[in-house]
C-alpha cells in the first residue's frame, strides 16, 4: 500500500 | 511596461502545452532577468519550474516585475491559432490587468493580435533548495517518453532504480510486472542519444505514472531528459530549452506504508 506526501513536506513555503 | 518578443513563438507555445495538463490557473512572473512559472498541481504532489531568460528573446522590457495571472485553458485556446513560424509579442502595463499578444508572420505578412483579461492568482510558493542528487541521469526525451507510456499498460506505479546495472523503470499490476532497464550508452555520435548515469548511491523510488506522463509533454521543447533523485526526495525531471531556460517538474514519491 502506498500514500504519497505534499510537496509541502519537503520543501519550505516562501 | 513589459514588453517582450520571441523570434521562435513555437517556444512559449511548447511551454503552455507542458503545463497545462498538470495546472489550470497560472501565474508568469516577469523580472528584468527572465519570465518565470512556479506552480504546484492540485493535489500538490508535482511542482513545475519553468524559467526562460530575457536572453532568449529578441527584444525583453520589464521596467517593474510584475505577475500575468492567466487561465491556461484560454491561453492554450489563444495559441492553436499561432503558426508554426510565427513571432510572438507580448505587452502588458504595469498595472497588469490584460495581456497583449501578437502573432507576427513575415512571409505570410499577417499579423494576429489578442487581449487577453489577466486574473488575481493566489498561488502558495515553496522555496526548492538546490540540492545535490544521489543519482543524476541524462537520456533521450523521447525514449523516456516512450518508456512511461508503454508501462501504463502493466500497473499505475511506476518503481524507478537507479544501480550501477543501470537505470530501471518497472510496473506490476494485475497481469504481471514490466521492467525496462537502460544502460549508459554513449556510442553514438549525436549526444542528445547518449544515455550516462552519474551515481554516487543507488536508488530506489516509487511514482504514479499518470504525472510522469503528464511531464512527457514537454518532450517536444527537449531533445534530452535530466532525472535526478535521491533517497526519500522528490524526482526532478528537467527538461532543458537549448541554454536559454528550462521546465523542470518535482514529483513527491510514493513511499511504502
Amino acid at each position: 500500500i502506498f500514500f504519497q506526501c505534499t510537496l509541502r513536506s519537503y520543501f519550505q513555503k516562501k | 511596461m513589459f514588453e517582450a518578443r520571441l523570434a521562435n513563438g513555437n517556444i512559449f507555445k511548447m511551454i503552455v502545452e507542458s503545463i497545462r495538463e498538470l495546472v489550470v490557473d497560472v501565474n508568469i512572473d516577469c523580472s528584468t532577468e527572465e519570465l518565470s512559472i512556479q506552480c504546484m498541481d492540485s493535489a500538490h504532489v508535482a511542482l513545475v519550474s519553468m524559467s526562460l531568460s530575457q536572453s532568449a528573446f529578441d527584444h525583453f522590457r520589464c521596467d517593474r516585475s510584475l505577475s500575468l495571472g492567466l487561465n491556461l485553458p484560454n491561453v492554450s485556446k489563444i495559441f492553436k491559432m499561432m503558426g508554426r513560424d510565427d513571432t510572438m509579442v507580448l505587452k502588458a502595463e504595469d498595472s497588469a490587468d490584460k495581456l497583449m499578444l501578437m502573432f507576427e508572420n513575415d512571409k505570410s505578412g499577417t499579423i494576429a493580435d489578442f487581449e487577453l483579461k489577466l486574473m488575481a492568482i493566489e498561488a502558495e510558493q515553496l522555496g526548492v533548495p538546490d540540492t545535490a542528487y544521489k543519482c543524476s541521469i541524462s537520456m533521450p526525451s523521447s525514449e523516456f517518453q516512450r518508456i512511461v507510456r508503454d508501462l501504463q499498460v502493466m500497473g499505475d506505479t511506476c518503481k524507478i532504480s537507479c544501480t550501477k546495472e543501470g537505470l530501471k523503470f518497472s510496473a506490476t499490476g494485475q497481469i504481471g510486472t514490466g521492467n525496462i532497464l537502460m544502460r549508459q550508452n554513449v556510442a553514438s555520435e549525436k549526444e542528445e542519444d547518449h544515455v550516462t548515469i552519474d551515481m554516487e548511491e543507488p536508488v530506489e523510488l516509487n511514482f504514479a505514472l499518470r504525472y510522469l506522463n503528464f511531464f512527457t509533454k514537454a518532450t517536444p521543447l527537449s531533445p534530452t531528459v535530466i532525472l535526478k533523485m535521491s533517497p526519500g526526495l522528490p524526482i526532478v525531471i528537467e527538461y532543458p530549452i537549448e541554454q536559454l531556460g528550462h521546465v523542470k517538474y518535482y514529483l513527491a514519491p510514493k513511499m511504502e506504508e
